[in-house]
């Protein structure tokens, strides 16, 4: 139990390495069990350095950068138990325009090998779609799914993102 | 992959909507409050969920379509998904998996592989260890990176506890 | 103390009957006190209706919705005692186009006898200023700050806004 | 109104820094990480905010500017902020009041109003009851929203009892 935890921990860890050079183009992130004598019961802390910024604890870090750690987090587990869909929920919400590319990039990476549903109000990570479905609700409380072509993104859902 | 997805009676799917997903990068968007979550519930769901709290709702007939001032409610939730198994990644004998579930407002439960009728549990087992089963990262809710970022430590190693 | 607590509480749940209707454009909010017996450490309950929809806990609505709502109850809270300035940092992340307008409007309200100060990401959000400051940070870890004419809008701080 | 602010040493601002703010709506924009909340940071302690989770520190010195590799460490920091006080909103005879707070990094600290040396608790006083001290809703920081919608009844608690 206590071993097999440690044994994953490890591999995030690992992965983190990847993960986060990916996400930040440089820096890096340390996650540790604050107490190694009761592993099963300890916090986990989360030091990230930035690119060209001194280490710190994630609670002292700009919204957007913790998102970016956080994901990088996610995929660091994800990759651990590669799984055949992967679906995302408007993690993109705290993201400037830059890191919206970089966490565009870590999809496509993985989408080689998985299948991503991602739900979204940005508009640059929708251009990034291969396929369209638009979510609407024009009788009151009741939903409709269409599904549409590239070339109307720009329209066709622009009430629903920006 | 997942390459359909019925949904009918579920939340705020009143009627029966089908979604046909293709392989790479599917984008949902749309208007807030209008039902992009609930698609995300609806795979959860039928791939075994019980936590009420992962689902939004606070008991477990919430899900099913409870009316609004364009329909009355829907006397059950029913969601089945169609997942490609040629790599054989389910442990069953099927190049599509179909799973369905059926939730009447008596609290009747009915689960579905492939048209024979199983148990909850039958449906844990189909999904243990595949990436889609308890633990996995492969669904990333809304508020979910917050989870990971949360100062209440429990609520973090939780994150970490359940991919080991 | 006690006496205090609920008068305050009675006020914010005036004002939310009017910020709700300007937030939503219809529909109803009520927030309640859970138990009237103990009233110094209840927890306090936030239950909705957004027009066309049932009355619903504000846990099983979509993230917007939660956002809109809670944006209400702060407005409502701040028409209670009216700062001479407001400072907003990143509040309508969760919003769709249709919900940053409404959004707007209320602060538009407000701003006829409150200044504001809003940091955003969103495109829509930001051509609504008075005045506009970009924030950089050209050199690692020093942030600059400059102002800008609302023509430069579109270029200047296309890296961080979208 | 906020007539003006300076930010010295203070959080990533390594160098003096001057933002005259205009009345109306000010819109604040750029990147993730370049220093948009250390703003809001800077006024709130300037207002005197001692909470280190408010200020995002978890020490009374962490709003130092601690250097990058762009340039070394600051020994203090210090805001100043300029308020209109022709509505005469502050209890002060002046109709532009400066308040100003300086840190040094052995932990000496000073507050100014109007250049005159002062203690924290009349800075406290300046700004009781006018909707910019402790447990004025006039200051949203990033993820308040989620603090009033939080499941944790004592976090959502606190909102309600601030106000009041
Ligand atoms: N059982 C139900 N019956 C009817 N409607 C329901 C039911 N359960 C949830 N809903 C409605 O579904 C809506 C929420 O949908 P959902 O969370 O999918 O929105 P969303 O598209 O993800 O929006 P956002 O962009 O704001 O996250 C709520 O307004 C809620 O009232
Ligand atoms: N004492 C300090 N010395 C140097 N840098 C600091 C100090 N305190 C905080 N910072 C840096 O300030 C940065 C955070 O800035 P801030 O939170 O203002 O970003 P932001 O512009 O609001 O970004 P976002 O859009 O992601 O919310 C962090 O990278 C952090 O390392
Ligand atoms: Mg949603
Ligand atoms: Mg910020």
């Amino acid at each position: 139990m206590r071993d097999e935890f440690l044994k994953s921990f490890e591999q995030i860890r690992k992965n983190l390495e990847y993960t986060f050079k990916r996400a930040f183009g440089g820096g890096e992130c340390i996650i540790e069990i604050q107490d190694r004598n009761d592993i099963l019961n300890s916090g986990i802390e989360i030091i990230a350095r930035p690119p060209g910024k001194k280490l710190k604890n994630i609670n002292l870090l700009s919204g957007g950068e913790r998102s970016m750690i956080a994901l990088s987090i996610i995929f660091a587990i994800f990759m651990r138990k590669i799984s055949p869909f992967c679906l995302l929920d408007e993690v993109d919400a705290a993201l400037d325009e830059a890191n919206v590319k970089r966490f565009i990039t870590l999809v496509e990476d993985f989408s080689k090998n998985t299948q991503f549903i991602i739900i979204t109000h940005n508009r640059i990570t929708a251009q990034h779609g291969d396929v369209f479905f638009g979510v609407t609700m024009q009788d009151p409380g009741i939903t409709k799914v269409f599904s549409f072509k590239p070339d109307y993104l720009e329209d066709t859902i622009k009430e629903g993102i920006y | 992959m997942l390459k359909k997805l019925l949904i009918n009676g579920f939340k705020s799917f009143a009627y029966k909507t089908v979604i046909d997903f293709s392989n790479g990068i599917n984008i949902i968007v749309g208007p807030n409050g209008c039902g992009k979550s609930n698609i995300i519930d609806a795979i959860r769901w039928v791939l075994g969920e019980q936590g009420t709290k992962m689902l939004r709702a606070s008991s477990g007939t919430d899900v099913i379509f409870g009316g609004s001032d364009a329909a009355p409610p829907a006397s059950y939730a029913e969601v089945s998904i169609i997942i490609d198994n040629s790599a054989k990644i389910l442990n069953v004998d099927f190049d599509d998996v179909v799973v369905t579930r059926k939730l009447f407002r008596s609290g009747e439960s009915y689960f579905y592989i492939n048209k024979r009728e199983v148990r909850l549990k039958d449906i844990h087992n189909l999904f243990f260890d595949t990436g889609l089963g308890k633990g996995s990262y492969s669904i990333i809710q809304q508020g979910q990176i917050d989870a990971i970022l949360s100062s209440n430590p429990a609520e973090r190693r939780a994150i970490f506890e359940e991919a080991a």
